[in-house]
């Protein structure tokens, strides 16, 4: 579940770095 | 038979917005009640297996996410490969991610 809560913090900031 | 064409001015018209190209996305049965609603981030710039694949890593509230082969089920004619492109793009993005191993996905932007 850590790897789960990771992977998250690495992908919305993906998705903020994507976005606008 | 005939093709529909517009047959109007030819060339001259400055106020032509390029239509984007979405196919329409087919009936998905099955589960993912939260598909009509929020459709503004649905489509950007998606395409429409990404859109499908997506709005179903949305509709699913499991904690470690949906499996590639729920997916590839859900998705009926899908193939693995195009679902496997859809998810590795949708993760680049950032709008999925892998849970517990890399074949179980959830989305960012549904809590």
């Amino acid at each position: 579940l850590d790897r789960i809560a990771r992977n998250k913090r690495i992908a919305l900031e993906r998705l903020a770095s994507v976005q606008t | 038979s005939k093709p529909q064409t517009v047959s109007g001015a030819p060339g001259g018209m400055s106020s032509n917005i390029m239509s984007l190209s979405r196919p329409a996305v087919g009936s998905m049965g099955g589960m993912g009640g939260s598909y009509a609603g929020a459709n503004d981030m649905a489509n950007n710039g998606l395409s429409g297996n990404q859109n499908q694949v997506l709005s179903l890593i949305r509709g699913c509230p499991d904690q470690q996410g949906i499996s590639i082969q729920d997916l590839k089920q859900r998705l009926g004619g899908m193939s693995m490969a195009v679902i496997k492109q859809a998810v590795e793009f949708l993760s680049n993005e950032g709008h999925i991610f892998s849970t517990i191993d890399e074949d179980h996905y959830k989305s960012t932007d549904n809590d």
